[in-house]
């Protein structure tokens, strides 16, 4: 038997079937054959369950077809039958059954069926932290044997439920009548972790001193030095051909200091209080678009060059590019490999050449081949490691194929491909030297492609690396 | 002698090695090429996961077992980093 991450720190746990006739089953029938496999491991264990109606419980079951969330498509009758999440949170203990299979419940032979009892009692294997197991006729074995009636559980998977939560109360070791009673159990060592550290020092951004903020909006970075030192705040003479002198004279003092604009725009830092704090925020993406880092949160932006933050950022996002006015946030950003850059805002998404919105947009996600289900896109990058596009959300990724305009075939996937990185991610991006980095709340992952895991464990902060604080 | 069958090994039979967990999943994406010594290895696995003859060959008792109903979880839970154990 092999043992496979945590087990459930509690004993007594609870399970609740949440689909309603499941492949046009009786549901009673369908409580019962789940039942009778909880038992089987109850009986040879401490382990206790007992079944509530709430999708609160430790042990959800659900039968799905086809692609159902989670990364894991079931693939219609035959061959994948189901598949269940080892001890853990949110997903942790839940077992998916595939609703297009010939399920047969107690009693039923049906060459052609698939016992819901056998892979029921399987699969509850996985929720209790059970992984497979190599020996043939093991309830763990990973193809389908069927089960006689009045099975009990195969010595291999006794020893495996036993290890990780002890032989039953008063039970007889092993089953074997007469026999020793088991001596108590020491818990299970706490699995062993071995962590490398790798430190890499980043060359800190140079935050240019604050100038007074005029020079050009036109996108190019000014060479320090060259800025126009003294703004023109002379105030207007009064022209000498209005000047009169009054007989009786009232004073009025008005002030009026107004410089005279030397640029065509003359662009004033935002003084909302919704402006973020680059020295403390999270971002919503991050993304390279002509080749400088540009950082988005909330209706503003970031624009990160060579020489660090460009001056006068964050700026609203609608200066450089013409979003609707109601849009407050962006969801992620990449440049195409035609440049084109796109914007996921919710459901949509719009394309721009260069600051120019595209006709026809924005456009619904499901154009390109996303489910209508997904509420938002977390990153995307064009992954330098294949030149392949990627979306992220949730606990899934696509891929996305640019000639076609459609996500490909075979996609979704877990996000735990992409080890480390956990689910839910905020931005994700490729720098220019070539490593990916994946972004959540106010830290970082750089990333291994070749390994396909986080290059160190704990994140940094993004902070003092991205935005020199 | 029969032409070897390694290498008339297709999509299918990789993608089901991948999925369950011979090969290592992260080829999806990375793409990574397999050697001839890889996928024998990953037949092999299989065949003694199974309980069928170790033959490093996709002869019709493996051909039955990957056809053959079953659980969607990997086998072998680690095979992320096999790639690496075969460089070691």
């Amino acid at each position: 038997f092999t043992i496979h991450g945590q087990q459930w720190p509690y004993r007594n746990l609870t399970w609740s079937l949440r689909s309603e006739q499941p492949s046009g089953l009786d549901t009673g029938g369908v409580r019962l054959e789940l039942s009778k496999a909880l038992d089987l491991w109850a009986r040879n264990s401490k382990l206790t369950f007992q079944e509530i109606n709430s999708d609160r419980a430790d042990i959800l079951i659900y039968f799905h077809r086809g692609y159902h969330g989670d990364g894991y498509p079931f693939d219609g009758k035959g061959q994948i039958l189901a598949h269940a999440f080892f001890p853990g949170k949110d997903r942790g203990g839940d077992a998916h059954f595939d609703e297009e299979e010939i399920w047969t419940l107690e009693d039923e032979s049906n060459e052609e069926g698939t016992s819901l009892f056998a892979v029921a009692a399987h699969e509850f294997g996985h929720s209790l932290g059970l992984a497979h197991s190599s020996v043939q006729g093991a309830l763990m074995y990973p193809w389908y044997q069927g089960l006689s009636p009045n099975y009990e559980l195969p010595e291999d998977d006794r020893h495996g439920i036993q290890q990780m939560y002890g032989a039953p109360e008063g039970k007889l070791w092993g089953n074997i009548p007469g026999g020793p009673l088991p001596p108590e159990q020491p818990p299970p060592p706490p699995p062993t972790t071995t962590t490398t550290t790798t430190t890499t020092t980043y060359r800190p951004w140079r935050t240019r001193p604050t100038r007074p903020n005029h020079y050009p909006d036109d996108g190019r970075p000014r060479q320090p030095g060259r800025y126009p030192q003294k703004p023109d705040y002379r105030p207007h003479k009064p022209h000498r051909h209005h000047t009169t002198w009054p007989a009786t004279t009232t004073t009025t003092t008005t002030t009026t200091m107004r410089p005279t604009p030397r640029f065509r725009h003359r662009w004033t830092p935002p003084q909302r209080d919704d402006v973020p704090d680059k020295c403390d925020t999270s971002y919503d993406a991050i993304s390279i678009i002509r080749r400088e880092v540009f950082v988005f949160k909330g209706r503003y932006l970031w624009r990160i060059g060579d020489q660090g933050i460009y001056e006068g950022y964050p700026a609203e996002i609608s200066r450089l590019f013409n979003l609707p006015s109601s849009i407050n946030h962006v969801d992620a950003v990449y440049e195409r490999p035609d440049k084109k850059i796109v914007f996921f805002i919710g459901r949509e998404y719009y394309v721009f050449d260069a600051n120019n919105l595209e006709p026809g947009y924005p456009k619904p996600l499901t154009y390109l081949g996303l489910p209508a289900a997904l509420q938002k896109i977390d990153g995307a990058m064009v992954w330098g490691h294949n030149g392949k596009t990627y979306f992220f959300s949730g606990s899934m990724y696509w891929r996305f194929d640019e000639t076609v305009n459609y996500v490909e075939l075979d996609y979704p996937r877990d996000m735990s491909m992409f080890a480390g990185v956990g689910n839910d991610i905020d931005a994700v991006f490729q720098w220019k030297n070539g490593k990916t980095y994946f972004f959540k709340g106010k830290g970082f992952w750089e990333f291994d492609d070749l390994r396909m895991r986080v290059a160190h464990e704990k994140q940094k902060l993004s902070a003092p690396v991205w935005m020199g604080c | 002698a029969p032409v070897s069958s390694i290498i008339y090994a297709d999509d299918k039979v990789q993608n089901y090695l991948m999925r369950f967990g011979y090969l290592p999943q992260t080829d999806f994406e990375t793409g990574n090429l397999r050697t001839e010594d890889q996928l024998r290895d990953a037949i092999k696995n299989l065949q003694k996961f199974g309980g069928i003859r170790v033959t490093g060959e996709i002869d019709e008792a493996t051909k039955k077992l990957m056809k053959a109903r079953r659980c969607g979880l990997p086998d072998q839970l680690d095979a992320r980093f096999a790639r690496t154990r075969h460089k070691r």
